[in-house]
């Protein structure tokens, strides 16, 4: 998907440091 | 039948009684109790003093202590519920807990609310998402030329921000986010279901003599 397509949030949502699942791994 | 009775005295200072948690929160005692597990692995990864420092929390986040990312320091400022500059275990617990897959969606809508509304005012303003956006394109590979950028805050105010007063409020967001429901998605951490499987060593230390779930 070209990032223009996507509102701000939706760009903003697939930043690494809103990843939380990342504190899960050993 | 579940019989808690806690033992005592083998608590570190800012360690909250799992039962009193589990009771104001989604967990079971036994996910608390793994919770703590994983707890003790990354508040102790720098200093082993029972408390995440924000290096901590990058180093568990990212595996690399180094990396400054706006958003893993706004995520630890809402952990750090008390402001102490560091996150205790009850902390931790009712923070992870707004992430659990059952808990309240008007949590999480206010949670990432708070989250994306940098300087506390109520509103998320154009320039804050601006300035996530110019976050993102650095710590990504990703290249977006300043006229691309308003195209985008442009397309993205003239849904969100139904009075057009150039900010969006509470009422705003939750009206956006009903109607794209895959800006929550980061909200829910589907890991929180298997908790105790993840990190099975909790039954060795589990501080209640029996455990219900």
């Amino acid at each position: 998907v070209a990032p223009v397509t996507m509102n701000a949030f939706e760009l903003i949502s697939t930043s690494q440091g809103l990843n939380l699942s990342t504190l899960f791994e050993k | 039948m579940g019989c808690f009775h806690s033992k005592v005295a083998r608590q570190p200072p800012g360690h909250e009684d799992p039962v009193v948690l589990a009771s104001q929160t989604a967990f079971s005692v036994s996910e608390v109790e793994a919770l703590y597990e994983l707890f003790k692995m990354i508040s102790s990864s720098v200093v082993d003093d029972g408390l995440i420092s924000k290096e901590e929390f990058q180093l568990a986040l990212f595996k690399n202590r180094k990396k400054e990312n706006l958003f893993a320091n706004r995520i630890f400022d809402l952990f750090d519920v008390k402001q102490k500059g560091v996150i205790d275990f009850g902390d931790f617990v009712r923070s992870l807990n707004v992430f659990h897959p059952n808990a309240p969606q008007e949590d999480k809508i206010n949670f990432a609310f708070k989250l994306y509304d940098l300087d506390s005012t109520g509103f998320i303003e154009r320039q804050e998402v601006k300035q996530m956006l110019i976050a993102l394109l650095c710590e990504s590979e990703m290249k977006l030329a300043d006229e691309t950028i308003e195209i985008i805050l442009d397309k993205t105010f003239i849904e969100a921000d139904v009075d057009q007063d150039g900010k969006i409020d509470k009422s705003e967001w939750q009206n956006f986010v009903s109607r794209n429901p895959s800006l929550l998605k980061i909200m829910t951490l589907p890991y929180l279901r298997d908790i105790t499987t993840t990190f099975p060593s909790f039954v060795f230390n589990s501080e209640v003599d029996e455990i219900a779930t």
